[in-house]
C-alpha cells in the first residue's frame, strides 16, 4: 500500500492535482482511496461529480463515533475510488489536528484504510500538531508538496519540510519528501525558481503542471479533467505525474531554507 | 482602551495594514500596541525597522514562562508602538493556538497589556480553537476583515465570520465585526464584490486599499508607507482608515453566507 499525501498553501492546487492524480491511478486499475484533510471538505468533489459527501467530524458532532457505519463515511465516485472527507473544526471552537486523527482512528475501527494507494489532501497553511496529524502516525509515508512561483505559497511549503525535518527525528515516523509539485499561477519563471528550491531543499521537481483553461471547463461539468477530456494535453501531464510517483522511490528528509534566504532566492528569478 | 483584530488569509496584507493603521494612530499621539498572532512572526518588521523580534513562544520554548521579564518580549518600535510577536508552534508538533494563549497570559501576567489601542494581526486560514483566541477570552473586541476580490481570501473571511457568529452565543465574549477591509488584489470589480459581501453578512466596507507600489518600496526601506512616504496617496488612505476604525462604534455580529452562495456571489462580478 502507498500511503502519500499532497500539502500546501490554500488555494494552490491540492484538490485539484489530487483527484487528478487519484483518477489516473485508477485507469491504470489500481485500488484508490482518496481523503480530504481540510476544512473546506471539497477534495473530492470533482471525483463525487459535484456531491457534497457528509464530513467525518459533522457524524462524529452529531452521533459520537461509535454508531458510525463504513458507508455512512466512505463514498465511491469515479471509477470506483472510495472518497472521504474528514471535515473541520467548527470555526472558532475545534481543532482541525484532532478532528484528522478521530478519522483516521475511524477508518482503520472500521477496517476502511486499504488500497494500493491511499492519498491524503492535506490543508499546509498551519503546520500545527494538528495538520501535520498525516506525517506524524505512519499513516502517510511519502509527503508531495504542491506550490507555485509565489512567495506565499514557498513559504507554506518550506514549512512543511521543517515539519517534515522535525518529524523525521522521531522513531515511529516514517515519513519523508517524495518531491515537489509546481502548479503554476503563470509567474515568469517560476518553474525554474520552483526547481532550484526543490533541489536547495535536497529533493526534486517532479512535475510542473501547467495553468490551462481547461480544469475550470471540467470543473463547471463537475469533473476531474481526467474524466472531461482524456485526450487533452492537461490529462496527459496528471497521467505523467501519476506513473512518477506511483515509481517513486526515491525519498529524502528536506533541509528547510531560513526565511531571509527563501526570500533572497524568489528575488533571483 | 480599544481593543482590535485583524483577521484575513495568508499574504492578503494584514500586516501592512496592521503596521500602517498603528503608525497612522501613533501620528495622533496615541499609545499603541501591536501583537502579532501569525507564526510568520513578521507582523511588527516594519515598525522595527526591519528587524526580527525575538517571539514570546521562542523564549517559552527555551526558558519556560517563569523567567522572562517584559523587556525581552515588548520592543519599542516607530514612535513609540509597543509591539510583541507571540510567534507559532514548531512546525509539526505544537499548537498555534496554544502559543497565542501563552503570549496573551504572559503579558496580563507582566502588566503589559495596555494602551489606547491594542492591535492583534492574525492569521485566518484556519479559524480553530487555537487561532480564534484572541476573539474568545475578550481580548480582542472588535475584528476587522482583511480581504481581496479573490475566492479564497473571501471564503476565509467568511469563516472567521462563523467564528464571531458561534463565540458571540458565548456570555463571555464581547467580540464583534467592524467592518471589511478590502486590500485590492487588481482584480476587476472586486471593490464592488467586496462592497456586496460586507453587506450581505450585516457588516459594511469600511476601507478599499489600492495596490501601490510604494508599498513594496517602504518595505524595501524597511519602513511603514507612514513613515516612508506620509504625503503619499497611499498614507491618506492608512490614516483614513485609522480614524474610521477610531471612531467606530457600529459592531455587528455577522451572518456568514453558505459555500455554494459565496461562489454564486463571486461570479456575478
Ligand atoms: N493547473 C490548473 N490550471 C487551472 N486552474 C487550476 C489549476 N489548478 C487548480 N486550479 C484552480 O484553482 C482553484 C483552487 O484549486 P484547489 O485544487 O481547490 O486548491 P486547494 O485544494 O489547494 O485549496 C480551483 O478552482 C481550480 O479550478
Ligand atoms: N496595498 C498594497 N499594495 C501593494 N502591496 C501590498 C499591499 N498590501 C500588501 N502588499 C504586499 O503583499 C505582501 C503580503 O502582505 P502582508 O502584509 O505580509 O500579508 P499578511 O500579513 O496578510 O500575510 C507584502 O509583501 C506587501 O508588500
Ligand atoms: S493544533 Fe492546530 S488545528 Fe489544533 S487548535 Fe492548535 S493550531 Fe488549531
Ligand atoms: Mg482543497
Ligand atoms: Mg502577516
Amino acid at each position: 500500500m502507498k500511503q502519500i499525501a499532497l500539502y500546501g498553501k490554500g488555494g494552490i492546487g491540492k484538490s485539484t492535482t489530487s483527484a487528478n492524480l487519484s483518477a489516473a491511478l485508477s485507469d491504470r486499475g489500481l485500488n484508490i482511496m482518496q481523503i480530504g484533510c481540510d476544512p473546506k471538505h471539497d477534495s473530492t468533489r470533482m471525483l463525487m461529480h459535484g456531491k457534497w459527501i457528509p464530513t467525518v467530524l459533522d457524524l462524529v458532532r452529531e452521533r459520537g463515533d461509535k454508531a458510525i457505519s463504513v458507508d455512512e463515511v466512505v463514498f465511491t465516485g469515479y471509477n470506483g475510488i472510495r472518497c472521504v472527507e474528514a471535515g473541520g473544526p467548527e470555526p472558532g471552537v475545534g481543532c482541525a489536528g484532532r478532528g484528522i486523527i478521530a478519522t483516521f482512528q475511524l477508518l482503520e475501527r472500521l477496517d476502511a484504510l486499504y488500497g494500493d494507494v491511499v492519498l491524503y489532501d492535506v490543508l499546509g497553511d498551519v503546520v500545527c500538531g494538528g495538520f501535520a496529524m498525516p506525517m506524524r502516525e505512519s499513516y502517510a509515508r511519502e509527503v508531495y508538496l504542491v506550490t507555485s512561483g509565489e512567495l506565499m505559497s514557498l513559504y507554506a511549503a518550506n514549512n512543511i519540510c521543517k515539519a517534515i525535518q522535525r518529524l523525521s527525528r522521531r522513531s515511529r515516523c516514517t515519513c519523508a519528501l517524495g518531491g515537489v509539485i509546481c502548479n503554476s499561477a503563470n509567474i515568469s519563471g517560476e518553474k525554474e525558481l520552483v526547481g532550484a528550491y526543490a533541489r536547495r531543499i535536497g529533493s526534486r521537481l517532479i512535475s510542473y503542471i501547467p495553468r490551462d483553461n481547461i480544469v475550470r471547463v471540467a470543473e463547471v461539468n463537475k469533473q476531474t479533467v481526467i474524466e472531461y477530456a482524456p485526450d487533452s494535453p492537461q490529462a496527459d501531464v496528471y497521467r505523467h505525474l501519476a506513473e512518477d510517483i506511483f515509481e517513486n522511490d526515491t525519498m529524502t528528509i528536506p533541509i528547510p531554507m531560513e526565511t531571509d534566504e527563501l526570500e533572497n532566492l524568489a528575488l533571483e528569478y
